[in-house]
């Protein structure tokens, strides 16, 4: 758009002899708890010379990339998903020609770095637009999306819209200030039963660091948290487009007693912070017990000790020893991680056989590892199958990955694949406060053996439909599509168990409502129920693919993902987005990034190229600059100082 | 609250109304001998500038408790909860649910009603009646039906637990009332003469809006005369509390 006189005049007073941004976007449309969100800038390079101009973006990992347009100049640029190979050879081929340039997906921490860059004559204006979708998870009672927000430099035009829709209704929402003081009370939020609008609205004035500064205080993280309202146990129903999406949330139900065993790396890796964050996390773990819970504690190097041989009462008395025993170790050795998990699943089997566990009380394993195994079985296949074998039907694994040392995606195949979940804590952070919060998430099972069935002929391709535990604070999610039919209305049923209570849910949505309503209003995401199935489908492919028995059941699986992505415009590990001109002659790749540990990326660096050109003076995070002046055409073609990140 | 007392037997029914004031919990059945208690909580209409006297009264909360189990569930216009000593479960009106422990057993139909069985042997019902919000003088309220069919032992007692042992009732000297619609007579129950009119109440569990006319004899006076001994001796401390009786 049009700067208006205000804007042109801060546009002029920021203009440098060489890049100016001019305006940086972002939107976020949440709808039911999924989201659509865009990253719009526009660029000018104002200097000379031709330069290198890029766009840095933080996405979520848990986000998949949609689509990602450029125009240089007049010549507009177009994403389309496509199986990574074919997508590879396109590019191959137009790099061949010298028509290519790339895009660069890194992964740090939870978030990854979409990187595009390219070169641009001297006047010239750029405009980038990157969209992805994710979906919101319900954590501790509350759904968070974030956005992170590193315009690098003063901006005439910032803008950042979040809209929420929700069909029944918002309870609360909150815009913690979590982009620093300089910022506070800059948010506003306003909202009505339905709907809810965040506008983040810096100006210039407002994104300097200081009054006379020329750089900008705005770096960070932009957070919106929000819950809703949950009138029926039974979970909300919402059907649009072809599609459903069933809610489950329950309140006000008296939590499962627990039998816990804390499996604790306490290797020579795990010294230091560490240990001390491990420490302290668990004082507080340990002081949530009550006497409705048991537990006992075993620690683990090269040797496996257990604080208490068989579970014992989460009485004052046991939970202030066990709270000492904690305090008092101190990490050395190697690690035995096959073993420590098969003594955990031997006291829970011997608390099973005794009688000791309340038919409906919850049973799991907490593993905090830092590193892979070193001592005594170190096959990674071959501790799952063990880990699988000992665990009972009603024993679930969660497991905690302390930094970056430590193999997360085996943690997570044997967390998933034993009812659990898995975490990865961050070594660099608050450990402490992360475990704690790991653990307040699972600390409070309120339902068991979970499941969502819908009338024969109603629905197909549901999702996960049973759940071994629904916890406080968390929401299960099933989704699927909505056969033809003659009636007006959805039914679901859902039956669950509790402390000593056997629930049986029912609830019903009518076919044509929401879309109606969604057509009324004008920032809904419409289309959220169809992309949001494809979403939970290909995130579950995903992890079924990983734990496939047999390379033709992968095969298979594989196909699956592939389809559901293309046609749905989802970056996955199996896909990328090849982005084409107008007139398909030249190209530029994004491929998904490859997790630290296997290979190719400096863990937690953000950075993946390592033979790029060093940049000069002191380029601000997303709009990158070379001095080297390019001549024409826009998108200068340097293919020796192209890097495709390559997976899978 | 209106009451309506069907005598399968004697093939009638007979109304009366007890006005007590809002927040008295009045015993509905009490039954030591198979451990259950329905008591009901009373809920005021709105008042309207000074008329405190007008101030009709509801059933805002009734609850059925389970000693045997230990459990009580208490209805109310706003949420539905199960309560096991330490553990207390809630829902909401807006879901059709069915939910089990041990011997009771509560099924929910969204936005309707509530009925609670104990050990398959006794039913209670409940309606909920919403009102509009702003209604100047009307709340939220819940009816409540208990079938005569249901085994409760010797020892029961109550407003309502009472005529399970249903007593013999004589109609006579049927003559024309000083409202020309509503014919009065004499009643002969429990060693009482009691001078009764015809008339008739609702039961709203065919049709919530208008309810079906159930055509009754009327027994003045909150009951006198028809339950044993005044209304005031049905009023009990607690929802779970057992009726006390000399």
């Amino acid at each position: 758009g049009v700067l208006t006189n205000e804007e042109q005049e801060d546009f002029e007073a920021v203009q440098g002899d060489d890049i100016t941004v001019e305006s940086y976007r972002v939107e976020s449309r949440i709808t039911s708890r999924f989201c659509h969100t865009t990253f719009k800038s526009f660029v000018v390079n104002s200097g000379p010379n031709a330069q290198s101009i890029g766009f840095h973006v933080q996405i979520p990992k848990r986000a998949f990339i949609t689509n990602f347009t450029m125009n240089v100049n007049g010549v507009t640029f177009v994403g389309s998903v496509k199986e990574k190979t074919v997508a590879r050879n396109l590019y191959a081929q137009a790099r061949a020609r010298g028509k290519a340039a790339g895009i660069v997906r890194a992964n740090s921490q939870d978030m990854e770095t979409f990187k595009a860059e390219v070169h641009v004559p001297s006047g010239n204006r750029i405009e980038f637009e990157l969209h992805y979708q994710e979906m919101m998870y319900r954590k501790l009672g509350l759904y968070e999306h974030t956005l992170h927000l590193q315009p690098g430099r003063l901006v005439p035009r910032f803008q950042l819209d979040v809209y929420i829709y929700e069909p029944n209704g918002i309870a609360s929402v909150e815009v913690p200030n979590t982009l620093g003081e300089h910022f506070t009370g800059l948010a506003q939020v306003t909202s009505n039963k339905h709907k809810a609008h965040v506008v983040f609205k810096p100006s210039l004035k407002q994104q300097r660091k200081c009054d006379n500064c020329t750089t900008s205080a705005l770096s960070g993280i932009f957070t919106v948290k929000y819950d809703v309202i949950r009138e029926s146990a039974a979970g909300e129903l919402h059907v649009s487009d072809g599609h459903f999406v069933h809610f489950f949330a329950p309140t006000n139900l008296s939590p499962l007693p627990k039998n816990i065993v804390f499996v604790i790396d306490v290797s020579g890796s795990m010294w230091g912070v560490k240990m001390k964050q491990t420490v302290e996390a668990m004082q507080a773990i340990l002081d949530d017990l009550t006497m409705d819970d048991y537990f006992s504690i075993i620690d683990f190097n090269h040797n496996v000790r257990c604080w208490s041989d068989e579970l014992v009462q989460g009485s004052t008395i046991q939970v202030a020893e066990a709270k000492k025993y904690i305090q008092d170790i101190k990490p050395n050795g190697g690690t035995n991680i096959n073993e420590a998990l098969l003594r955990a699943g031997q006291i829970l089997h011997k608390a099973a056989n005794q009688g000791m566990l309340n038919s409906r009380s919850v049973s799991m394993i907490i593993l905090v590892s830092d590193g892979d195994p070193t001592v005594g079985e170190i096959k990674l296949s071959a501790i799952q199958k063990n880990v699988k074998k000992i665990m009972r039907e009603d024993f679930s694994l969660f497991s905690l990955g302390i930094g970056f040392d430590v193999d997360y995606d085996f943690l997570e195949r044997i967390a998933t694949e034993n009812r659990g979940v898995a975490q990865r804590i961050y070594a660099n952070k608050d450990a402490s406060e992360q475990l704690r919060r790991f653990y307040s998430q699972v600390s409070s099972p309120l339902l068991r053996k979970i499941t969502v069935l819908f009338p024969e002929g109603s629905v197909s391709d549901v999702t996960q439909n049973s759940f071994d535990k629904y916890f406080s604070g968390s929401e299960l999610v099933v989704a699927g599509k909505v056969l033809p039919s003659d009636g007006t209305s959805l039914n679901s049923f859902i039956t669950a168990s509790s402390d000593r209570l056997d629930l049986s849910l029912q609830t019903e949505a009518d076919y044509m409502r929401l879309d109606a309503e969604l057509a009324r209003q004008q920032h809904a995401f419409t289309g959220f129920a169809r992309q949001m199935w494809a979403y939970i489908t290909v995130n579950q492919l995903l992890s079924e693919r990983s734990q496939a028995p047999t390379a033709s059941r992968k095969r298979k699986i594989t196909q699956r993902i592939l389809n559901l992505a293309v046609e749905h415009q989802f970056v996955t590990p199996l896909t990328a987005l090849l982005v084409e001109s107008e007139e398909a002659n030249e190209k530029l790749l994004a491929d998904s990034p490859k997790d630290p540990r296997k290979g190719c990326c400096g863990g937690g660096s953000g950075t993946v190229i390592p033979e790029r050109t060093p940049m000069v003076e002191s380029p601000p995070p997303w709009v990158q600059l070379t001095t080297t002046p390019t001549p024409s055409p826009a998108l200068g073609p340097l293919p020796e100082r192209l890097t495709i990140v390559d997976n899978d | 609250p209106h009451f309506i007392i069907h005598l399968p037997k004697n093939n009638m029914d007979v109304c009366f109304n007890i006005d007590s004031k809002p927040g008295h919990i009045l015993n509905l059945v009490s039954d030591p001998g198979t451990g259950v208690v329905v008591n009901g909580q009373l809920v005021g209409s709105k008042r309207v500038g000074v008329e405190k006297e007008n101030v009709k009264t509801y059933f805002g909360t009734i609850s059925v408790f389970s000693q045997l189990d230990g459990i009580m569930v208490t209805v109310s216009t706003d949420r539905i909860q199960l309560t096991d000593g330490k553990h207390n479960h809630s829902f909401s009106w807006g879901a059709t649910a069915d939910i089990t422990q041990d011997r009771v057993k509560v099924s929910i139909v969204k936005d309707s009603q509530v009925t609670v069985t104990v050990d398959e042997k006794i039913r209670v019902m409940m309606l909920l009646h919403r009102v509009w919000k702003k209604h100047p003088t009307s709340v939220d309220f819940l009816g409540l039906y208990i079938p005569n069919s249901n085994q409760y032992s010797s020892k029961a007692h109550g407003l309502i637990g009472q005529f399970g042992q249903e007593p013999e009732v004589r109609v006579y000297n049927l003559h024309q009332g000083a409202d020309p619609l509503k014919k009065e007579a004499t009643m002969e129950v429990k060693g009482n003469k009691l001078a009764v009119t015809r008339g008739w109440q609702k039961d709203y569990r065919r049709d919530k809006k208008r309810g079906s006319d159930i055509f009754c004899w009327f027994i003045h006076n909150s009951g006198k005369g028809f339950i044993d001994g005044h209304y005031t001796t049905y009023i009990v401390p607690r929802l779970d509390s057992f009726l006390q009786r000399p």
